[in-house]
């Protein structure tokens, strides 16, 4: 999970902007 | 019934493939072929006309939708972002190849966002073990993406910034090692993918087909990913009889392509650890590190 943290971010969030 | 419910899975993810994606094929085309009348794309084909692309880009207001961020930018692709400003006096020149890799990798994180809202709005993803669907992304993203450059090309170069920018192939090929070798082999890939003639509804299912590979290393349960990935198989067999009739084989040819992609990822991959190595002033977005660690 850490090494992908940002993916999983961005799949968990909906489709709020996401701080890249 | 069974046809009418893979006419619907093409529908939905068309619906879903013009929610995400602000630049599709049929805009591109009709820039590209001058059908916009007054809004011509401004052309880069020497560092003079980048410098001042770089200006015309930041003075006008880049189309937005209500999930992208509002940044007035230079970017490759779909739309973007230039987080670098100009150079102020000396080094420019130096400089250039860098801040447009920098501009370049703001925007295939945002298109990495982009891919992701898509690949959750193909039925039964985000019902995926969500490490597989990390996986899936993972491994998926750089082909979708590359795909999705061909309807921006030409063989004379290509749209960037939302397409009010077109960036000749011949500046891109002069730019310095080995920047100048990362685009040359989409530019091949693409003039060929573009004989095939898709258009944006057989773009959404194709897209969908290569995110849910279920021969991605490290996958835990490649099972639910195959049978997703059969149904939209289905799905995109049938909307190219479909849509085009007279082209045979055209489902064949397409699903071969998904082999090219996969050496053109891996040599882009390679160029970009290269890349890291002999840049000092080189730093990779977190995004895209943490897609192309331990990839190829």
């Amino acid at each position: 999970k850490e090494k992908h943290k940002i993916l999983h971010r961005l799949l968990q969030n909906s489709t709020s902007p996401v701080e890249l | 019934p069974e046809a009418a419910d893979l006419r619907a899975l093409s529908r939905h993810l068309y619906e879903a493939y013009l929610k995400y994606f602000p630049l599709t094929k049929a805009k591109a085309r009709a820039i590209l072929s001058g059908k916009t009348g007054d809004n011509a794309p401004f052309v880069i084909h020497d560092m003079k006309s980048l410098m001042e692309g770089e200006q015309f880009i930041n003075c006008k207001q880049i189309p937005t939708q209500e999930h992208q961020p509002q940044t007035s930018a230079l970017s490759v692709g779909h739309g973007g972002l230039m987080g670098a400003h100009l150079g102020s006096e000396c080094n420019i020149l130096d400089a250039v190849e860098l801040r447009f890799f920098h501009s370049c990798q703001s925007r295939s994180a945002e298109a990495v966002r982009e891919v992701t809202e898509f690949a959750k709005s193909i039925p039964g993803f985000i019902n995926l073990d969500l490490n597989d669907q990390v996986t899936l992304l993972k491994y998926g993203v750089i082909e979708v993406l590359i795909i999705m450059m061909a309807p921006l090309m030409n063989k004379d170069g290509t749209l960037i910034a939302y397409g009010q920018i077109f960036m000749t192939r011949e500046f891109l090929k002069s730019l310095r090692k080995p920047f100048c070798q990362m685009m040359e082999p989409k530019f091949e890939f693409s003039v060929k993918f573009n004989t095939l003639e898709l258009d944006d509804s057989d773009m959404a299912l194709f897209l969908a087909v290569i995110i849910l590979s279920g021969d991605r290393p490290g996958l835990l349960n490649v099972k639910p990913i195959e049978q997703l990935q059969e149904t939209v198989l289905h799905a995109l067999e049938l909307q190219l009889k479909l849509n085009h009739p007279d082209s045979l084989q055209l489902f064949a040819k397409l699903l071969q392509k998904m082999t090219d992609l996969r050496q053109i990822v891996t040599d882009h991959v390679h160029l970009i650890q290269l890349l890291k190595k002999t840049e000092v002033d080189m730093c990779l977005h977190p995004l895209l590190q943490e897609i192309m660690k331990d990839l190829y």
